[in-house]
């Protein structure tokens, strides 16, 4: 499930959610 | 828990919820009722007026390419652009949705995958509970409360688009009627995250928990705030049911879009989270 979510995966891992949307 | 624990939630949970939805209910009711002063919304009513208002939807576009844009009527790519406006937008939504689900106690405790499915299935319903304190009978607020755009030009657009917004407003007027606060809907918001029935969940019992929890603060932050309301804690809830029939509805048009117009391009993270949806 993670791989096939690797986007929202990113925002719960990342605290500040730096991931470029 | 006991009354004082419940109420302790609820502010925490509002407290993230002021944190990280930058338009609240206060802030869209003031712009929608005109007690802004000067800052009144631009408002969008045609595709003159769209085009116009263009600069103000100050979201990244995501390209279309020159070729393709250039065989296509122009009001056809306005449509297209602004679709593509409103899907930048909404990423930035589940960035926020996720942040704020991140602070409900004990949800970066639960297994990651299973966060990971509650957000999938739980984040547009989110969405959509968060737009009807945009919207009254004639139009919604967007772009972060600058435009207002008009619910007969919504329904103007060429199909599907002129599909996709009617059912949130008439499940928003309906719900606005039961007059949450921002305090409320930080709890409800948070209740629907944490729903038990979402499809491969690993392990159920935590989050089942957890909601519990929630449910007994918004039923006391309910008698609390609403002391007049009768049921509305039932009537809540009810609206639970209706907002899985809107998402479901809301995917199945994506999917159609997605079929239909060749320019279509979505979004990665909204690819993600409605692929396998429903």
């Amino acid at each position: 499930l993670k791989e096939k979510h690797k986007i929202l995966h990113q925002l719960l891992q990342n605290s500040t959610s730096p991931v470029d949307l | 828990p006991d009354a004082a624990d419940l109420r302790a939630l609820a502010r925490h949970l509002y407290e993230a919820y002021l944190k990280y939805f930058p338009l609240t209910k206060v802030k869209a009711r003031a712009i929608l009722s005109g007690k802004t002063g000067d800052n009144v919304p631009f408002v969008i009513h045609d595709m003159k007026s769209l085009m116009e208002g263009e600069q103000f939807i100050n979201c990244k576009q995501i390209p279309i390419q020159e070729q393709q844009r250039q065989s296509m009527a122009p009001s056809d790519a306005l449509e297209l652009r602004f679709f593509h406006s409103c899907q930048s937008r909404s990423a930035e939504a589940v960035r926020e949705v996720t942040e704020f689900a991140k602070s409900i106690p004990g949800f970066i405790d639960l297994d990651l995958n299973d966060q990971v499915t509650l957000l999938k299935y739980g984040v547009i319903e989110v969405l959509i509970i968060m737009m009807a304190p945009l919207m009254n009978k004639d139009g919604t607020l967007i772009s972060y409360g600058q435009i207002f755009m008009t619910r007969e030009f919504l329904k103007s657009l060429r199909k599907p688009f002129s599909q996709m917004m009617e059912p949130k407003f008439e499940f928003s007027v309906k719900f606005n009627t039961l007059e949450l606060d921002d305090s409320d809907m930080a709890l409800f918001l948070a209740v629907i995250i944490l729903s038990g029935d979402r499809p491969g969940l690993l392990n159920v019992k935590p989050i089942e928990q957890l909601q519990e929890t929630v449910l007994h603060s918004l039923e006391l932050q309910l008698k609390l705030n609403h002391p007049d309301s009768l049921q509305l804690f039932a009537k809540l809830l009810q609206k639970m049911t209706d907002l899985r029939q809107i998402v479901t509805d809301h995917v199945h048009l994506i999917q159609l879009l997605k079929k239909t117009e060749v320019d279509m391009c979505l979004h990665p993270l909204l690819q993600e989270i409605m692929k396998d949806l429903y």
